[in-house]
């Protein structure tokens, strides 16, 4: 269902290039919870923007549902992010002038079968706080905020990049249940990056990365 | 040297008042590494900010070193935070259009007595990374220049918020291997706010919050 061929990203900075991702290749099956983990630096996030359609690769192939995004044009990319993606991002990205629940309203906006909003933000533990604005809630309250908005969409691909940093063990756990069940449920395809090694046992791909490859890849017969 | 006596803060928001902080009291010596742990949301963020003068109080006391910090008027705050406190902010807050390196210098000009910028650039990883801008480094690499500008002032308290967040397991606890090493060298007051409990045991006071109070209360006489 995802494919990832030989994909390099480089960045150039005067005389020195980072290579962000050096030749990254491994698959995942749909309605796999696939599980992204490595040291920081490693390129998790990279890969995670290319595979969300934000960013674009030097080398290399990403094939999703049958097609090479990395050729897609700039309409077919703003279709693919509206239409097939959820994404929590590592900073959140919440709109500092919206609630938390219309944080969430304008992503469903665009979706053609979203859950209900207040539903999605009940289940993330923000009932009584759907009112406040992002500068008014706490760390973990903002990076659930994030999570909801990338759920209510009900997307065929969800990307997270560590959903859990900045919650403690117990809500953090909940929270992965709830993806987990979500992505049992409903057949949606789940990409976590997490350094949370407990939690790598929970999916059916892991793939781990260090320095812009996979140094190792791990399939899970009974997560 | 550092002591909260039944310290209250509220946020009015309409008819909704909400008790961030609702009776807390707990108190830290001299030279410690103090460790606050707790859910999302249980006001761990807001006792920080309330010792590194960030925020006021509507009820109690806080002392440090002797001084009443509630009652500093914005002059003395000021002072406060410039000299005694190294903070390291759950959002990081990096000035986006200086380098690495820069921030952590801005910092340490207002410092008596800084440590060497590069070193501690060099310390937490980052020596080859030193002059990119925070959008060109991953969530990791970012997190810990925050935490270089905090170490850089070699302040008398440095207060920590999920300095380890974003970091995975062996990079985190080199950094917090770091921070209780300068800790016990430089005799510097040290409180970190984690979630990652696998780390209360390296701390001599642990501190357990809840709901906006202190749930539980430990000493470690052998960290
Ligand atoms: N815009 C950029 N310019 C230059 N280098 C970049 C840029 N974005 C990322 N990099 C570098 O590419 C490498 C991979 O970054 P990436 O953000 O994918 O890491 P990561 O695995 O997500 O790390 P973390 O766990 O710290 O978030 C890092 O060395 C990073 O500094
Ligand atoms: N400006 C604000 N207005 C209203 N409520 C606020 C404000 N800042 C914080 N709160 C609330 O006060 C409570 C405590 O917040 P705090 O940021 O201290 O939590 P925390 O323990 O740091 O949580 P986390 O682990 O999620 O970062 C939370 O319920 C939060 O929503
Ligand atoms: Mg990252
Ligand atoms: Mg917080």
């Amino acid at each position: 269902y995802i494919k990832l061929d030989n994909v390099h990203k480089r960045y150039k900075m005067g005389e020195v290039t980072i290579n962000a991702l050096n030749g990254v290749s491994f698959g995942i099956d749909k309605g796999d919870f696939a599980i992204v983990v490595g040291p920081s630096g490693a390129g998790k996030t990279t890969v995670l923007n290319l595979l969300g359609g934000m960013d674009s690769l030097d080398e290399g192939s990403i094939s999703v549902d049958g097609k090479n995004i990395a050729e897609y044009n700039q309409k077919m990319l703003t279709e693919y992010r509206r239409n097939d993606i959820g994404f929590v991002f590592q900073f959140y990205n919440l709109v500092q002038n919206l609630t938390a629940k219309e944080n969430v309203e304008l992503a469903t906006q665009i979706s053609t079968n979203p859950l209900d909003v207040e539903h999605v933000l009940e289940m993330v533990g923000l009932k009584d706080r759907m009112n406040n604005f992002p500068s008014q809630l706490s760390g973990g309250e903002q990076q659930r905020v994030a999570i909801a908005r990338a759920l209510a969409k009900n997307p065929k691909l969800l990307l997270c990049d560590e959903p859990t940093g900045a919650l403690d063990y117990m809500t953090g756990k909940a929270i992965l249940k709830l993806l987990q069940d979500t992505c049992n449920s409903t057949g949606m395809t789940l990409v976590v990056i997490t350094h949370n090694g407990a939690l790598t046992g929970m999916g059916e791909k892991i793939i781990k990365m260090k320095n812009g490859r996979v140094s190792e890849y791990k399939i899970n017969k009974n997560p």
